[in-house]
């Protein structure tokens, strides 16, 4: 094989049963549109460092996966992004970590790998290098999705729901 | 978690991990897919990876790395090494996940041990191989 690539888009809860039909229509499409994304720079003689990019900011721009837009809020109710990114010709690395407001966490990652003396920038660092770097920012906001913010409502009503069961079962044992 | 593995027309191979970690998270918490060795690894020699999963057990495993010495070191081909590291090791030490890896002759490897995991391929035959579910 001359040249090809692989990607996934996670692998927590998914499981047969989950989705319709539909549903798993539309993650196909995305998935092949990023493949397919992909294979046009590795066939027209672009670099793995670029397909990878580019597929990575396909998944990331859509609400479907677990990373960009469409991310898992933090335990403050946030979105926090991390991203990597290896070279294999020449070992090279750039890694971020506690983004909040960077739209593309792979690209970043890129320029530390390519722009930076450093291998891992985090946060307010990370967000100052993009600045240097002249990286579109959005707001936190931008990364939320109806689904996501339901589950994690869902979660923070029944961690308080807990809470509260412990403390009637505490007092009852008190009085007990 | 989305992640990517690539091998151009030169023979380099690269890897990228994104993701927004673990839903209710604690703040600051980092997971592997930033993690070089953990959830990222390309090596020309090898192959690249990238990983999805409960991060905190692929920083210990280094399953990334883990699995491109096993290539280097014992001479494992892509599909024996990963296999190895996410059906043995990681499961162990009880991490759930998987892997995408591609090496310098285009072989794919994508095990996992969870029920499902959203991946995809494409060889220069421009075939896009699209799988969800343990079965596919």
């Amino acid at each position: 094989t001359e040249f090809g690539l692989v990607l996934h888009g996670g692998a927590g809860s998914i499981y047969k049963g989950r989705f319709t039909a539909e549903e798993e229509k539309i993650y196909e499409d995305k998935i092949k549109e990023a493949l397919n994304a992909g294979y046009e720079i590795l066939k027209n003689n672009g670099t793995s460092i670029e397909a990878v990019t580019k597929v990575i900011t396909i998944l990331e721009d859509s609400p479907l996966f677990n990373a960009g837009k469409g991310a898992v809020l933090n335990s403050e109710g946030k979105v926090e992004l991390d991203a990597s990114i290896m070279s294999g010709k020449d070992l090279t690395v750039g890694a971020v970590a506690r983004l909040s407001k960077i739209k593309n966490p792979i690209l970043l990652a890129n320029a530390v790998k390519d722009k930076s003396k450093h291998v891992f920038l985090i946060g307010d660092g990370a967000e100052i290098f993009a600045v240097e770097q002249g990286f579109e920012f959005v707001e936190n906001e931008y990364f939320l999705t109806p689904e996501k913010l339901e589950s994690f409502n869902k979660i923070k009503a029944e961690e308080k729901a807990k809470v509260q069961s412990s403390i009637q079962k505490n007092e009852e044992f008190k009085y007990g | 978690t989305v992640g990517c593995a690539a091998l151009d027309k030169e023979g380099n191979l690269a890897a990228g991990t994104s993701t927004g970690g673990i839903m209710n998270k604690r703040y600051g918490r980092v997971g592997d897919s930033p993690i070089i060795g953990a959830g990222t690894y390309a090596n020309n020699t090898t192959c690249a990876i990238s990983a999805t999963g409960q991060g905190e057990y692929f920083i210990r495993g280094v399953v990334a790395h883990d699995i491109s010495s096993l290539m280097e070191y014992k001479g494992m081909n892509l599909k024996e090494a990963s296999k190895k590291v996410i059906n043995e090791k990681l499961k162990t030490l009880g991490g759930k996940g998987g892997i995408i890896a591609i090496d310098r002759y285009g072989n794919i490897a994508d095990p996992f041990n969870t029920e499902g995991m959203f991946r995809g391929y494409i060889l220069d035959d421009g075939t896009p191989v699209v799988k969800f579910y343990k079965e596919d």
